[in-house]
């Protein structure tokens, strides 16, 4: 099936998520993604031109009728509370706030990716983009 | 080594506004 309307993830798992990938900040600071704090996700979105910080919050995991590899997780973005869904590998993973990387299977994270990783809950605040300019 | 921009790790929720 498509993707969602307003739901844009790769079909796979990027490079970028590996242990010890190099992330540029928008400050032009270097840093290990498994370093990546909170803050340094609010900072970079607030020098960029573009791009907002918005909360989204897990409302419901389910997995996928296509493969068990995947999740159908549904969130609900920012403070219109906008119902989006995403199919994504169990393993892939998302920032919580204040938390750090998780995903639906984390022992899978942690074992593709070596990135440390908590487990994906309904309840939880993921850090997610949108642009400055949309209403 | 690649470097990876900050954002990519960011999934881009953009509510819809169908109305």
């Amino acid at each position: 099936p498509p993707p969602p309307p307003g739901a844009v993830l790769p079909p796979s798992l990027p490079p970028y998520f590996v242990k010890g990938s190099i992330i540029q900040l928008a400050d032009g600071e270097l840093k290990r993604v498994e370093d990546l704090k909170t803050e340094d996700f609010i900072q970079s979105a607030e020098i960029s031109n573009d791009l907002k910080i918005d909360s989204s919050t897990v409302e419901r995991i389910e997995g996928s009728h296509t493969s068990p590899n995947f999740a159908v997780v549904q969130f609900s973005v920012g403070e219109h509370r906008a119902q989006v869904s995403v199919e994504v590998l169990v393993e892939y993973p998302f920032f919580v706030f204040g938390q750090g990387w998780s995903s639906c299977c984390p022992d899978r994270t942690t074992q593709i990716l070596e990135l440390p990783c908590t487990k994906l809950s309904v309840g939880d605040v993921c850090i997610s983009l949108t642009l400055k300019n949309l209403k | 080594v690649p470097v990876f921009p900050w954002h990519s790790l960011v999934p881009f929720l953009a509510p819809t506004q169908s109305d």
